[in-house]
C-alpha cells in the first residue's frame, strides 16, 4: 500500500458517501444517472467476486464489501426508494452500448481466458466508461448541483490517484498491469473537462453550469 | 505473484 493507492481509495469512498448523504438527506436522486450507478453495481458485483475465493488482507475485503454494499443501496434508493424524484427523462444513455462492448473486448484481450479473470477485466473495462450516463445527463439539462459536483470530483480523482500508484509501483515494485493503466487512464481523461470545470466554476463557489 | 499483485488492488 502506498500513499496515492490510499488516497485513491479514501476518494473513491468518500465519492460514494457524499452520493448516498446527498440522496438521503435531500430524500431525492435529481441529478443523478441511475445508469452509471447500475453499471458502478456491476462493475464491483463483477470485479470483487475473488472475495470468495483470495484473501488478501482485512482493509480489502472490508472496501470491497463496502463498495459492493454501497452501489447496491445507491441502486436501492434509486429506483425503489426515491423512485419519484429519479430524472429518468434526461437519463437516457443506453448502457447496452458500454456493457457488451466492454464484454467483447474483455474476452479478446485477458490475462487469462477463465471465467473471474474475463470478469475481472470486464468490470476494469466498463468501470473506465461506467461514468459516461452520468456525464451525458449532465450534458442533457446543462447544469450539475454543488453536490453532485463534488461526488463527481471524488469519483475522478480516485482513478487519477491510482494513475501516480501504477507509475510508483512500476519504479517501487517493477509491478505493473497494462490493462487496469490503459483503462484507468481513459477513465481518468473522460473526467478532464469535468475537472476544468470544477476548479474555474464550483471551486469559486458557483454553480456548474455548460455553456448554452 | 504477479496476479495476487494485482488482485490486492480496489
Amino acid at each position: 500500500m502506498n500513499i496515492f493507492r490510499l488516497l485513491g481509495d479514501l476518494s473513491h469512498l468518500l465519492a460514494i458517501i457524499i452520493l448516498l448523504l446527498k440522496i438521503w438527506k435531500t430524500r431525492s436522486c435529481a441529478g443523478i444517472s441511475g445508469k452509471s450507478q447500475i453499471l458502478f453495481a456491476i462493475v464491483y458485483t463483477t470485479r470483487y467476486l475473488d472475495l470468495f475465493t483470495t484473501f488478501i488482507s482485512a482493509y480489502n475485503t472490508f472496501m470491497k464489501i463496502i463498495f459492493i454494499a454501497t452501489s447496491l443501496a445507491t441502486v436501492f434508493l434509486m429506483y425503489v426508494k426515491f423512485k419519484a424524484t429519479y430524472d429518468h427523462n434526461h437519463d437516457t444513455f443506453r448502457i447496452e452500448f458500454l456493457i457488451l462492448p466492454a464484454f467483447v473486448l474483455a474476452l479478446l484481450i485477458n490475462h487469462e481466458l477463465s471465467p473471474v479473470e474475463v470478469l475481472w477485466t470486464f468490470s476494469i473495462y466498463l468501470e473506465s466508461v461506467a461514468i459516461l450516463p452520468q456525464l451525458f445527463l449532465v450534458s442533457k439539462t446543462g447544469e450539475a448541483e454543488s453536490i453532485t459536483s463534488h461526488y463527481l470530483f471524488a469519483l475522478g480523482s480516485y482513478r487519477g490517484l491510482y494513475l501516480f500508484n501504477w507509475i510508483y509501483r512500476y519504479y517501487a515494485e517493477d509491478h505493473y498491469d497494462l490493462i487496469a493503466i490503459v483503462a484507468g487512464l481513459v477513465q481518468t481523461v473522460l473526467y478532464c473537462d469535468f475537472f476544468y470545470l470544477y476548479i474555474t466554476k464550483v471551486l469559486k463557489g458557483k454553480k456548474l453550469q455548460l455553456p448554452a | 505473484s504477479e496476479k495476487k499483485k494485482r488482485k490486492d488492488e480496489l
